[in-house]
């Protein structure tokens, strides 16, 4: 976060976000491993009395004094571990702490990024140098450690989000998922639908199972659900072969650096008597082949840093790791504890082809810091996960994307950067990626609306974030998809990237009450016991005169999922379908005339989108106008898919929503 | 396997509570006491969720998800971090 609050424009708009006392009112709940409540971002200097509102606690443990941990910034530390303890065993407090402090980092990573107080000369090892402080710096944070060594319970998630609700959080931020399952199995699902009943937002990731289609977790309507893009810095380190040429990859090694002459480079897979040698698995390297050398890595099966350290401890003097097809040209920076650097795939590719061709290869490593301004970005991170939404395919997931790669926060005091045993270092910040990082920006963008917007509810901040959220590059280029290159589509990216500076005056919401989403549950053919497992607070059945459509789920964007039309001999027919979707917009911004206009693309067909009316008038602010959209495609083979944009603009607002087609 | 007891999430229709209870928290304990004297109750929820999680056998769920007031039992899943 030394890089963020600029590439998100938090700096240029500090007007729209006074960090005034409405921000420090607000409270961000995380649901985590923990915190290290040591660090500076949790430094209190100028926050006022903790906010009457608040019923939390700050637990008492071992290694967890209330009256040092937790202050005006950090006002909640809780744990919860009986579910895990009933799977798993008692805690062995010889290897974690049975305590709301965070052992692993990321708890501590999570809950800076989204609102750690400002801490100048910020860097990791030198990396990354800068002023690190959350995207709601003036809200109050309370933690919920619900992860633990051998993972997360739903049970005691469920209970976290239980007391974080009781204790008065505003916001919750989850960066963790299971598998798609029906959201009255979900206990994310479940725990959220009733948080946001209560005026809560919840923010979860979305998942690293990216590129695959249909890898989200966290797939609910009631769910803000993110994915990850990169920033506009990167870590570059090059490798210089022996023939001369260069290539580039990313890497935060910070110790003694390689000879500039370039020294013995061998191929793992040559270098072990293992058919998976190449990817450098503890045990699989033979010293003799490796002491001295830099050493290629395929990536794939275990960690990153573990490569780099299996290499070291064959005595290897560098490792130069290589991505595959499945990570492609994304690149993901490391602190590992030799000098080594990622490649893309592409690079990786040509130094095999080099390090293959004789006995007599040499390479170096050539660190080059960190460089700031790199273009295009953002991009969409390969790991993050893609739709479409496998529980409910007319809803469109994930809702944005935020930057996820290479981020520095807070860290543990227990654990070095890599997180590796062997690493002795100890950080006060760590630079790490996942859909884990972006979903705590969008936590903390969304504590920044609601300080700004009280009485905005969850559905309408989540609303502002997505329609105000962009596709383009300053010159008008799609955002990029690194895992293929081409434009990202709103399966990657949903909504586009977060624009906070544009989502505080969004001209428009969609709005979407508890009771809404009940009529949605309706349309999914839910059961009485199923309905009642999500909404318990609600003696409701659905009225079986009433006509329910998830269609007309006021969501902000929309997934329109066409069936194929077969013909008797099984062939596509040239059949047309139309499909309607219903929707309503209320006017957040003073009395204005919106219009709208779409786009759409889909190969092998042309789709006609009707919107009535395509004019909106509003004389006042709180007026709400509903619409219909008809989205008219032919019958294409099942597997296609095409994407579009629907667009309301009063000249001053851009209301912008994603269109998402498939065949099935 | 059917005897090793593994950790459930169960939910409640709050509004079925019979009359004899005067808290959903004795209810919750009395549904558990009918299918399982020795089975250890972890949380209760009243919030985001009405009931409870416990740990107990296949058997004892199954029997569970049959006691009046029960909408459903829900084996504990693991979430991992992202």
């Amino acid at each position: 976060t030394t890089r963020t609050p600029e590439f998100l424009g938090l700096d240029r708009s500090a007007a729209l976000f006074p960090q005034s006392d409405n921000a420090a009112d607000i409270v961000v709940g995380v649901l985590d491993t923990g915190v290290w409540p040591e660090r500076k971002s949790f430094d209190d200097t100028g926050f006022g009395a903790i906010p009457a509102g608040w019923n939390g606690q700050c637990v008492a443990a071992k290694d967890f004094d209330p009256a040092k941990a937790c202050n005006r910034k950090l006002i909640g530390a809780r744990f919860f571990s009986k579910g895990y303890e009933s799977r798993l065993g008692p805690i062995d407090e010889n290897r974690e702490s049975r305590s709301p402090r965070d052992g692993d980092g990321h708890g501590t990573h999570t809950s800076t990024t989204a609102t750690g107080s400002a801490v100048p000369d910020a860097s990791l090892l030198g990396y990354a140098s800068g002023t690190a402080r959350g995207m709601s710096p003036r809200a109050r944070v309370a933690v919920y450690k619900v992860c633990w060594m051998g993972g997360c319970f739903s049970s005691d998630i469920l209970a976290a989000i239980n007391a974080a609700v009781d204790d008065g959080c505003h916001i919750l931020s989850l960066s963790l998922g299971g598998g798609a399952t029906e959201y009255f199995r979900d206990s994310v699902a479940i725990g959220a639908f009733n948080a946001m009943e209560r005026g809560v937002v919840v923010s979860c990731s979305a998942g690293n199972a990216g590129p695959g289609v249909a890898t989200l977790s966290n797939l609910a309507p009631w769910i803000t659900t993110v994915g990850a893009g990169t920033l506009d810095r990167d870590f570059p380190a090059y490798v210089v072969l022996g023939n001369g040429k260069n290539y580039t990859g990313v890497s935060l090694y910070s110790g003694k650096p390689l000879p500039s002459t370039p020294i013995p480079f061998v191929f793992a897979g040559n270098a072990t008597n293992s058919t998976i040698g190449n990817l450098c698995m503890p045990g699989t390297l033979l010293p003799e082949k490796v002491a001295g050398k830099i050493v290629l890595c395929e990536r794939g099966i275990n960690p990153r840093v573990q490569k780099g350290m299996v290499v070291k401890d064959a005595g290897g003097a560098g490792m130069v790791l290589a991505n595959t097809a499945a990570n492609g040209e994304e690149l993901v920076a490391d602190s590992h504890l030799l000098p080594a650097t990622l490649v893309g795939e592409k690079a990786g590719n040509e130094i095999k082809t080099y390090v293959l061709s004789g006995p007599d290869t040499t390479a170096t490593i050539v660190f080059g810091g960190t460089k700031i301004g790199v273009q295009p970005s953002p991009v969409v991170a390969a790991f993050s996960s893609r739709g479409p939404n496998a529980v409910t395919p007319e809803i469109l997931k994930p809702d944005l994307i935020a930057p996820g790669v290479n981020i520095l926060a807070g860290w543990t005091g227990t654990a070095g950067p890599t997180g590796l045993p062997a690493d002795t270092r100890r950080v006060e910040f760590n630079i790490i990626s996942g859909t884990s990082m972006s979903c705590p920006h969008v936590s903390g963008l969304a504590a920044l609306l609601k300080g700004v917007h009280p009485d905005w509810s969850p559905a309408a901040i989540k609303s502002a974030l997505m329609t105000s959220a962009y596709i383009d590059y300053p010159n008008g280029n799609s955002i990029l998809d690194v895992a293929t290159g081409l434009a990202a589509t709103p399966f990657d990216i949903g909504a586009g990237h977060v624009d906070p500076p544009k989502a505080v005056d969004p001209g428009l919401v969609y709005d979407l009450t508890a009771d809404d989403y009940l009529d949605f549950f309706c349309a999914l053919n839910y059961t009485p016991p199923q309905i009642a497992t999500i909404a318990p607070g609600r003696n409701f059945t659905c009225d079986s005169k009433k006509s329910y459509a998830v269609s007309k789920l006021n969501y902000p964007s929309f997934s329109v999922p066409f069936a194929t039309a077969t013909g008797s001999a099984g062939d596509s027919t040239a059949t047309t379908t139309t499909l309607t979707y219903e929707r309503t917009v209320t006017n957040v911004g003073s009395p204005a005339t919106y219009k709208a206009t779409t786009t759409a693309k889909v190969d092998g067909g042309e789709i006609k989108i009707t919107v009535d009316p395509a004019v909106l008038e509003f004389t006042e602010t709180g007026a709400k106008k509903s619409y219909t959209v008809k989205f008219t495609a032919p019958s294409l083979p099942s597997g296609s898919s095409g994407s579009g944009r629907l667009v309301w603009s009063d000249g001053k607002h851009i209301v912008g929503s994603p269109i998402a087609f498939t065949w099935t | 396997a059917a005897a090793v007891p593994t950790s459930y999430i169960i939910h409640m229709a709050k509004s079925q509570m019979p009359a004899r209870f005067a808290e959903h928290s004795h209810w919750y304990d009395a549904s558990l006491r009918s299918v399982s004297d020795s089975a250890e109750l972890l949380y209760t929820y009243d919030t985001v969720a009405h009931g409870f999680s416990a740990k107990l056998t296949p058997a004892e769920a199954r029997a569970l998800s049959r006691q009046h007031g029960v909408v459903a039992v829900l084996p504990d899943i693991r979430y991992e971090l992202h």
